[in-house]
């Protein structure tokens, strides 16, 4: 299965 | 007070154009620096940075530096009202609860005003790390747009994947299945024409085309388009903004996280 990822799983807030 | 003045106000209508689809509402932080926006759409799949140096300006006055939150539709709206050739002014005072916006027409003796309402917007920001890329590719920025918009009659989702000088461009659904596949370009005769391939290592990786195509309206940007890939982290893509004397101004970048199988 292809998984959409989310962006906050790669970056981290500031 | 806070008052920016572009003589050519259509970069600020093609800013406008090429991220209301994808975020409704933004702040703009706007500094001595420049104006700048970072907002993410609704799903977090994807984000937007907008960075507009001062000095591209004509007229560039920030006493101190202002948040101006906003409904991005509303301004597009607005900014439809100003002519392609017309000069665009914001305005903002320290505390006032909104932008007024100031179209002046080319040599006649027109002048439009209008206002939009600024927002306290809960804006969550990205820390996003200055790192190499695995590969970068520069293509003209027309056609990254036509095959984006070829594929997605294909199927949802593109995989990328590059190796030695080229790029190709694959999708694949219920009807069948489509690639496009590009190489480098030897001669600079047309710098904007070119398509340039810089790679550390080989990559394959998913995304998904819905969002290309609504980076893609950044075309009118810029003639040249910069997409960046790494391994199992979101694409960037950049188009640099210039201005009819091609000075640098700043740049619209985007970036989609990928698609991965689990």
């Amino acid at each position: 299965d292809i998984e959409q990822r989310i962006l906050p799983s790669f970056y981290s807030s500031k | 007070m806070f008052e920016a003045k572009l003589i050519q106000g259509a970069i600020l209508k093609k800013i406008l154009d090429a991220i209301k689809d994808l975020v409704n509402e933004a702040s703009w932080d706007c500094s001595s620096q420049g104006m700048s926006l970072q907002a993410m759409d609704t799903s977090h799949v994807s984000l937007v940075a907008v960075q507009m140096k001062a000095d591209g300006f004509d007229k560039y006055r920030c006493d101190r530096s202002v948040t101006l939150g906003m409904n991005l539709s509303s301004l597009s709206k607005i900014l439809k009202c100003a002519g392609n050739d017309d000069t665009i002014t914001l305005k903002a005072p320290d505390d006032g609860d909104k932008i007024t916006l100031v179209f002046e027409a080319k040599n006649e003796s027109e002048t439009s005003e209008y206002e939009v309402k600024l927002m306290n917007l809960d804006s969550e920001y990205l820390g996003i790390p200055d790192t190499p890329y695995s590969v970068n590719v520069k293509m003209p920025s027309h056609k990254f747009q036509r095959i984006c918009r070829d594929l997605q009659q294909i199927g949802d989702a593109v995989t990328i994947s590059c190796a030695k000088d080229s790029i190709r461009f694959a999708a694949k659904g219920d009807l069948g299945s489509g690639t496009v596949n590009l190489c480098q370009t030897a001669s600079a005769d047309k710098p904007e024409d070119s398509v340039s391939i810089s790679m550390q290592e080989p990559i394959i990786q998913s995304f998904a085309l819905k969002y290309l195509n609504h980076f893609a309206k950044a075309t009118p940007l810029s003639p040249q388009v910069s997409l960046s890939l790494s391994p199992d982290v979101p694409l960037v893509v950049e188009y640099s903004i210039t201005d009819d004397d091609g000075s640098d101004f700043g740049y619209i970048r985007y970036y989609l996280a990928p698609k991965i199988d689990e």
